[in-house]
């Protein structure tokens, strides 16, 4: 007969951690650096800081034979940590703070213990993480994870005065890695968060000692994203339920304006009256079949406005037309930046650029960039709904783009909840409201390709007579 | 400042879903549908018992306008639950029985509870279960999920008498599904679950009361999987702790011999040798330097015998042979079946057909079939490793294939674990393991294919003459 066991999510991301990016020492170790960097740079837009982060992977031993054992330290002058959370953020799998309707790279309250996980796996090392929010004291903890129990084991634990009031945090740990197979994938999402992140200094020492800095381009910082409330099409009914566990609306009216976003007073009553709810109705009395009523309701009906996306913080055409003309030094850029949309209530805004000539490869298809919520993707391109729609939907031929066009193309994606199709954040999936934006916007570019490639090609019979 | 919240993992699927399968009311219903599926094919295989499958989607209202509430019912005569876990089973999120070294279509202990979470946030409904393992009694469970806490909430709790000996399982429980979007899908994948599991009857019944009857075409089956010990290129420092913890064992070699398949007396002592570990020390009190070696030794150590593949139960030949003629009716097939390899320390066999003419159709690529561990994998094709080996890799032009050959690739893959790149399960990761056993058995049949092909050519010359 069978036996059954119940198992934590740190056994089960252990136990599956290739679907979270951490395969063999080579991809492992990318997956480290871009987890810690997601953070440090999170930890670091959301307060409107500029970043200055520094990367170090040095070898455990010499001479290097890879995959090796390295040490891997990342410094960020970010938001902190408060002392009692350290251990968890850093030791318990779906622990974090992004848990909310915000435009942040983090979203799953996994990364950083992944990377601290398979270094455990791989090295039985130990975690170091050193973290102040700026006060008179700065935190410093030695851990490991539990992982069976999903806790983290807290090995040693200081407090160090803080005269300077810095903040930010550090984290320092071994594991293996295959650094030569993976190191031009690195430098690859090093130099695209560059493109993305002009204003932020980062700094990255090898394990041969090579120092490569991305110096900032640029002090201004686009408006930090912030906090959303749900839209009414992102409803379900455990949703619905959450909402009025915790609500204090005594009506279903005042229920609507204050837990949606968008919401006045005229468009609770219309939506109210077409979900045949009185809107004096208690939240917390509403019966089952209410609540399947109102969520029902809520996908039919009409009058709802589209999504809020001032909370988003979209690149702008500037700061992505500057990062690929540094790029690509190209012959001809155009840039475009659709209106919001939205899927499922998450509003989204999608921008693109196309770069014709100068430093763009000649061959080898058409070259493709694609960020989301300002992280480079650099992996399982062919699966990406940027890729299906730049190689298989867009009709280039109608703009005067040949086969051997040297041209290439960026696609940035912001939203709230991006609609990844892995845990290891390497493609999107094919919605079809985040279809229709991408093509949408890539024909855009494409017109104002097309005109120049015709000048030009008309210029050049020009010069033949 | 930042706050901070940790989530239970059926929070995480529930916030997640999409990247689990369960993405819109269509594919849900898909998810849905091959998720109860292979728990009823698993519940029966296991056992050894000819599977008696019956699935229902019956609408809760008319007429039918999709999305649409369904009611699903499945029931089979597999090997049942015992009653105390049958709230964790379907109620708890992480939990089941299949987190063992064993070839199964279940792996996750997720999918079963996915697909009655969906039912529940989109209907409110409880979901039914009856089971029985074959005695006296059988038992009659109403639950539903407590997302946040990842408990099952039992509502009613009914005890029955089992006269007749009954077996098997019953889930009930409504959902919101799109029927006409995913119909074809739905039939698609019972269609070639009959092909891999011919030994099993299939009964489904749609929305519109239209019978669908997959009868047995042999009442043969194919030797049950068997559960395996861990093979030392799989052991990581997490496992092997774990390994010690719960040992008997008073020596190294004792623990060897014991704790790891195919590893004899002259294997433990030549390898603890190796790895500079005296064979007599107590495996309890090894250091943390010592664990460190033995991992480090145990992957650079070649004398070990391969993983045994005894315990996996691929389709063989003759299976795949009549389920392609089935259903492709071709002028040829030729099938293969390679040798067992593995990766990771996980053994594996790969199978694969191929199918020229009858009713392949002419045009539109050649037609792949994917399997895993007997489940028909129907989506994200383009990022399956198969679809790269087929399309990317083989040289088929060699093989006399021209663009408009009709031609039909089968692959079935059979493991103690799938490298799925999805929670979804619907494609295989690049593993270079796996890509060298899948191209060389495409070239195998790709030989037969190439002789018939020239025969026939030579023979079409000869006709003309
Ligand atoms: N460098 C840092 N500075 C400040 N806070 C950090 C830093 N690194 C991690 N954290 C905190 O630890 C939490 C957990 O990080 P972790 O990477 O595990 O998950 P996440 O970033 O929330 O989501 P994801 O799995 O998508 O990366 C974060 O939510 C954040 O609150
Ligand atoms: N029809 C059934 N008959 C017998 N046992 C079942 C049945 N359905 C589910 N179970 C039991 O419930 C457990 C949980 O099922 P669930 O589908 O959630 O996870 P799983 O099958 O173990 O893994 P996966 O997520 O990969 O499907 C199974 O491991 C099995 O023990
Ligand atoms: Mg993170
Ligand atoms: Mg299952």
């Amino acid at each position: 007969s069978e036996t059954f066991q119940e198992i934590s999510p740190a056994d089960f991301f252990y136990r599956n951690r290739d679907i979270a990016g951490f395969t063999n020492p080579s991809r492992a170790i990318y997956s480290t650096i871009r987890e810690l960097v997601e953070n440090s740079l999170d930890a670091c837009e959301i307060n409107g800081i500029l970043p200055e982060i520094y990367i170090r992977i040095s070898p455990e031993k010499e001479p290097i034979s890879d995959p090796s054992i390295y040490k891997i330290r990342i410094e960020d002058n970010g938001i902190g940590l408060p002392s009692n959370v350290i251990p968890s953020a850093f030791g318990q799998v779906l622990f974090g703070s992004k848990y909310k309707l915000r435009q942040t790279r983090g979203t799953f309250g996994l990364g950083g213990k992944m990377a601290i996980l398979y270094g455990q796996i791989t090295t039985h090392g130990q975690a170091k993480i050193i973290s102040s929010i700026g006060d008179s004291k700065s935190y410093e903890y030695t851990l490991t994870m539990d992982i069976q129990k999903n806790r983290p084991i807290v090995i040693k634990n200081k407090t160090h005065g803080n005269k300077s009031r810095w903040h930010g945090t550090i984290v320092e740990f071994t594991t293996e890695g295959d650094y030569s197979r993976a190191m031009a994938k690195i430098l690859d999402y090093l130099k695209q968060t560059a493109i993305v992140v002009p204003y932020a200094n980062l700094t990255f020492v090898d394990p041969r000692g090579r120092f490569y800095k991305f110096d900032r381009a640029t002090t201004l910082m686009p408006k930090p994203p912030t906090e959303t409330t749900p839209h009414p099409h992102g409803i379900d009914i455990e949703t619905l339920k959450r909402i009025i566990d915790v609500t204090n609306s005594r009506t279903m009216k005042d229920f609507m304006k204050r837990h949606f976003q968008r919401v006045g007073e005229s468009t609770a009553r219309k939506f109210l009256e077409f979900a045949d709810i009185s809107y004096k109705r208690k939240p917390k009395n509403l019966t089952q079949e209410e609540i399947v009523k109102f969520v029902n309701a809520v996908k039919n009906y009409e009058g709802f406005l589209s999504p809020d996306a001032t909370c988003l913080s979209p690149l702008g055409k500037e700061l992505l037309n500057t990062g690929i003309k540094k790029e690509l030094n190209p012959e001809f850029i155009a840039v475009h930046q659709r209106r919001a949309a939205a899927y499922s209530g998450y509003p989204f805004i999608v921008e693109v650029g196309v770069a014709y000539g100068g430093d763009v490869p000649k061959s080898g298809g058409i070259l493709l960039y694609r960020f989301a919520n300002r992280i480079p993707l650099l992996f399982d391109e062919a699966s990406d709904i940027s890729y299906k729609v730049t190689n298989d939907m867009m009709n280039w031929r109608h703009y005067r783009v040949v086969p051997d066009t040297p041209l290439a193309v960026f696609v940035h994606i912001c939203s709230t909840k991006i609609p990844y199709k892995t845990v290891g954040k390497e493609f999107i999936a094919d919605r079809p409201e985040v279809e229709h934006e991408v093509i949408n916007a890539l024909r855009e570019v494409a017109r104002h390709l097309s005109l120049f490639l015709s000048k030009k090609h008309h210029m050049e019979r020009e010069k033949k007579r």
